[in-house]
Order: structure tokens, then sequence, then C-alpha cells
């Protein structure tokens, strides 16, 4: 319930979570 | 306890005021959705922001999701982490405990958020995120290198004075909590909806969460 549906990609290299990776 | 909301509540148990994002995470087993990370964004923001006026409290990174706690009213506060729990005493300078700039405390924000979104995801998997959402983050998590500075303590000063200019380059730099605010706002058809929408989504994380706690507890 309220909980949306999303799509999943391969991880890019200059994607925003290798971004955030390498901030922590 | 921590001057930032009311007394602190325990894990979900049913009589609570507060869950953590962390718990709901676990309880959901699956990531906060686009729409209630733009809330607690904002929520959170808000609360921080009433917090710095009234210089109640250190800034403090965010360290984790057990940090960000979301209330019953649908308000979203900070709680100390482990290592800064017990608030230092009011004459207490720099060196009685560590304080860190406004834009650090949104780079955090904006980390703990996109990890709330990439919640379960494998390492190399990568949740689409809508453009705008996206953009946020990018801004939050990047704030300090968007131009070297750390300009801390000039948004009452500015209040008032932004007109379309101002509106159009926000995006370049996030630097203060109303900044983040001010672009959750604008993801609304309507902008001045913003305060009652989005506590409105973040009452409703709550009550679905202790809604689903009941119901496994039942089942267990």
């Amino acid at each position: 319930k309220g909980k949306s549906l999303y799509k999943i990609k391969p991880r890019h290299d200059s994607g925003i979570k290798a971004k955030i990776s390498m901030k922590t | 306890a921590s001057g930032e909301g009311p007394p602190e509540a325990g894990a979900a148990g049913g009589t609570e005021d507060a869950l953590s994002l962390e718990e709901i995470l676990r309880l959901y087993n699956q990531p906060i959705n686009e729409e209630q990370a733009w809330a607690v964004c904002y929520q959170c923001c808000g609360s921080l922001r009433a917090a710095a006026a009234r210089r109640r409290q250190p800034r403090r990174r965010v360290r984790s999701a057990e940090q960000i706690r979301i209330w019953r009213d649908g308000a979203v506060t900070l709680a100390p982490a482990a290592g800064d729990e017990g608030e230092p005493p009011p004459t207490a300078g720099k060196l009685g405990y560590s304080q860190c700039t406004e834009t650090e405390v949104i780079e955090s924000l904006g980390i703990i958020i996109y990890k709330a979104l990439d919640y379960g995801l494998k390492e190399n998997e990568e949740r689409e995120l809508s453009p705008p959402l996206e953009q946020l983050i990018d801004h939050m998590a990047n704030t300090i290198e968007a131009d070297g500075s750390n300009d801390e303590g000039y948004e009452a000063a500015d209040e008032g004075l932004e007109d379309e200019e101002d509106e159009k380059r926000k995006i370049s730099a996030i630097r203060s909590y109303r900044d983040v605010m001010k672009l959750c706002a604008a993801h609304l058809p309507t902008e001045s909806e913003a305060p009652n929408h989005y506590q409105a989504v973040c009452r409703a994380l709550f009550a679905e969460t202790m809604e689903l706690h009941t119901f496994l507890t039942k089942i267990k």
C-alpha cells in the first residue's frame, strides 16, 4: 500500500549510485 | 531528550509517536518511494531550519537512517547518532563537540535519503530515479563542491528577496535547508501546498508502517 514500483538498471560508473558510493 | 521534538520513541510497537527511517525500511524490507523521499527531505530540512533558528542544537552530520525520525503528526526530526548522544552544555564552545556546516548536514542527508531509495538493491544494480529527484539528491550530496563556498547564516537576511533569476539559479547551488525546501516545493503543482502535502505524506508513512507492524505482530 502506498508504494510505487520502480525500475532497476545496471549500475553505471557515472551514475548517482557510484557518486554517492564515492562519498561514503 | 534531544530537544528536537517530542519525547523519544522506541521500536515500532503500536503506541509510539515516532519511527526511525531505518525501522520503516526494515519493516517493509523495501526502499521508500520517490514521493516519500521528497517528503522526508522537505520535512527534515524544515525541522533542521527551525532548530537552527532557535540555535537549540549543534549541527551534526546524518550518519544513518536510524537518526531520521518520522513522527505520528508527519514531522521529521534528526536524532543524535550513537556517538553524539547527550547534549553539550549550553556554554560549550566549538571545542566542546564536533560541529559541521549546514551544507555538510545537507550533504549527509542527501546521502542517507539516496540510500533509503536504494535500500535492498544489489551493488551492481541502480534504481532509475525521476530526473528531478536525482538532481535534488545529486546537488544535496555535492553541495560543497557546487561552488566551493560554505555560506552560513545568510538565509534570514535574504528572506523574501528572491526573484525569477534566483529561482532559475537555485538548482545550481544548494547551500541551505531553505534551498532544499524550495526545490521540494517546486516539485509540486502548487508550491504553497508543500507544507501540508509533505506533512500528510510523512503522516501516512508513519500510519501505514504502524498498521503493517500491527498486522505482522498479529500474524506472529
